[in-house]
């Protein structure tokens, strides 16, 4: 198969601790980003809908017109399709603009059809999350056709941006608190 | 003086006037974050109670998407929301929560599935949320980089915060430092909000950088064109730069502007608290005030700005310098070593990768922006 982010860490942050794997049958949410059309026109047009100085400017679309033009192709909509009724998927969303898809399915048939994946639990403080610590591949013939698969690697944000500006003013040793301020 | 921003600093510092509050019921604009945070009405109300009376607003969250438990508030979420609120004062606000998720969900994408998912949504959304971009796959990159053109391309305002590290800081294959930039900020669609301090902490004065405000170069994305003549500008007569080997001159540079970063206070559960911080604070304020310029532009049935870069990047080409503040004095911090010691770029004159273009002077601003 093939890996499309061969290039994503899969280690869990600091501070999330390995629970075990999930069970069999424990229901897992996968979001399956479809491969795009029309991405190098939607750059052009959003330079020019953009651009003060441009005669289309504020010429914005609605969601049916941008679905028109990012739609994934019939060929990729059946290739992903097909696959996914080929392992039994059936319980799936799209989005208005059809170029993702999220699936409720059992961790086997994730790992099934992610060969490579394996769904583990972690914890963090009152936090709980199901994460795959290994890389997934996909079939050779879906790469073209599938950007990524979302809800295996990336954690939840741990930037908590205000507190950790707080939390530096209190892990820098001997300054007190409102010296940044003064 | 005062004892830290409040919305009146905030309003009194960026020239905001009693008139300066939403007119239409038809506009309206959103902060999202994805710390599983919640938000409480009866904190916004109590916020808006203590520090609203200058200025028309709402104290009610209009909708919120997603989410809305019944935990104790959050830091964060409070401070969005009080603060969107503030400078987009009077205008409908919505909350995207993610608190309560599905536990193999990613929070982030589920946003940009909703923004993918829903005809109609307010035009500007402020995000208080960054990953170190060398965390990230290059196809996860890439594809969310899409999405914010889908965003741009239905004429909605994206803004992120800028982060909190400064330039970061990574160690590479060979034990070498160097920068590291964080994304969605480094994306060249979307809006990064760099953060700012008083000079004077006490006093409502001219601006320094924030030591923690984010910026630098993409190493993924490249530089667009509508900042390549003020980044080299700036690589061009910066008094000091980092060692080249530090970032990657030709990448999108961020933030694109800022606002005050530093000692905020925020109500959360019924309590107010000072002395918070961070990028997180200035994105909601620039996202107020610009889903205010969308208010005026609505009204004369202009377009809403949609993705506001290369008007912010013409500004002043087009005799509306004056639309911002340039924020000359000060640096933000980077890599502990021998090299740079700690500290990243410096702000200069006009665009600079601590504060961007600087931080807005409202009635300028929505001048400029109107035309």
């Amino acid at each position: 198969g093939v890996a499309p982010e061969r290039d994503q860490p899969c280690r869990p942050p600091p501070g999330w601790v390995p629970a075990g794997r999930v069970s069999p049958e424990h229901d897992v949410q996968l979001t399956l980003a479809l491969r795009q059309q029309g991405t190098a026109r939607l750059a052009r047009l959003v330079r020019a809908v953009s651009d003060p100085r441009s005669p289309r400017y504020g010429r914005f679309l609605s969601l049916e017109q941008l679905r028109d033009l990012v739609q994934p192709s019939p060929a990729t909509l059946m290739t992903v399709l097909k696959w996914l009724q080929g392992h039994g998927v059936e319980s799936c969303s799209s989005v208005a603009t059809l170029d993702f898809l999220q699936c409720h399915m059992p961790a086997s048939t994730a790992e099934r059809l992610l060969p490579g994946a394996e769904f583990h639990r972690y914890l963090k403080d009152q936090r709980s999350v199901v994460r795959s610590p290994l890389p997934y591949t996909i079939p050779k013939d879906l790469a073209e056709h599938v950007d990524f698969v979302g809800g295996l690697h990336r954690f939840p944000a741990e930037r908590n941006v205000v507190s950790r500006a707080w939390a530096k003013e209190q892990a820098e040793p001997g300054q007190p608190h409102g010296q940044r301020a003064a | 003086f005062h004892l830290g921003v409040t919305p009146s600093v905030i309003r009194k510092r960026y020239n905001m006037t009693g008139g300066d509050v939403g007119l239409l019921p038809n506009n309206s604009q959103a902060c999202a974050q994805f710390l599983e945070q919640y938000f409480h009405q009866a904190d916004l109300a109590e916020f808006m109670q203590l520090f609203g009376s200058s200025f028309a607003h709402h104290s009610k969250v209009d909708q919120v998407v997603g989410h809305q438990g019944w935990g104790k508030a959050g830091l964060e979420a409070s401070l969005d929301v009080e603060y969107i609120m503030s400078t987009g004062a009077n205008i409908s606000t919505w909350v995207f929560s993610n608190a309560g998720r599905h536990e193999s969900q990613e929070p982030f994408l589920a946003w940009l599935l909703l923004l993918s998912n829903m005809s109609s949504l307010p035009w500007v959304h402020s995000v208080s949320y960054g990953d170190d971009e060398d965390s990230l796959s290059s196809a996860y990159l890439q594809r969310v980089n899409v999405e914010f053109m889908k965003a741009a391309a239905r004429g909605l305002t994206v803004l992120f915060a800028s982060g909190d590290d400064g330039a970061g800081c990574r160690r590479v294959p060979g034990g070498n430092h160097t920068f590291r930039p964080s994304f969605p900020a480094s994306s060249p669609y979307v809006t990064t909000v760099g953060g700012t301090s008083f000079k004077n902490p006490f006093l409502v004065t001219a601006e320094v950088t924030d030591y923690i405000s984010g910026g630098g170069f993409s190493n993924v994305f490249p530089m667009p064109d509508y900042q390549v003549a003020a980044v080299r500008s700036f690589l061009r007569s910066a008094a000091k730069l980092p060692p080249s080997s530090y970032y990657n001159s030709s990448g999108r540079a961020y933030p694109d502007l800022a606002a005050l970063s530093d000692n905020y206070w925020v109500v959360t559960n019924r309590v107010p608290l000072p002395w918070v911080s961070g990028t997180s604070a200035s994105t909601p304020v620039v996202a107020g005030m610009l889903a205010l310029v969308n208010d005026r532009r609505l009204q004369r049935g202009q377009a809403p700005l949609g993705f506001v870069n290369p008007a912010l990047y013409q500004l002043r080409e087009r005799g509306h310098g004056e639309a911002l503040y340039d924020v000359t004095q000060g640096c933000h911090l980077s890599c502990l070593d021998g090299a740079v010691q700690g500290q990243g770029f410096c702000a200069g004159p006009a665009w600079d990768p601590v504060t961007g273009w600087g931080t807005p002077n409202f009635p300028r601003l929505l001048r400029a922006l109107l035309e």
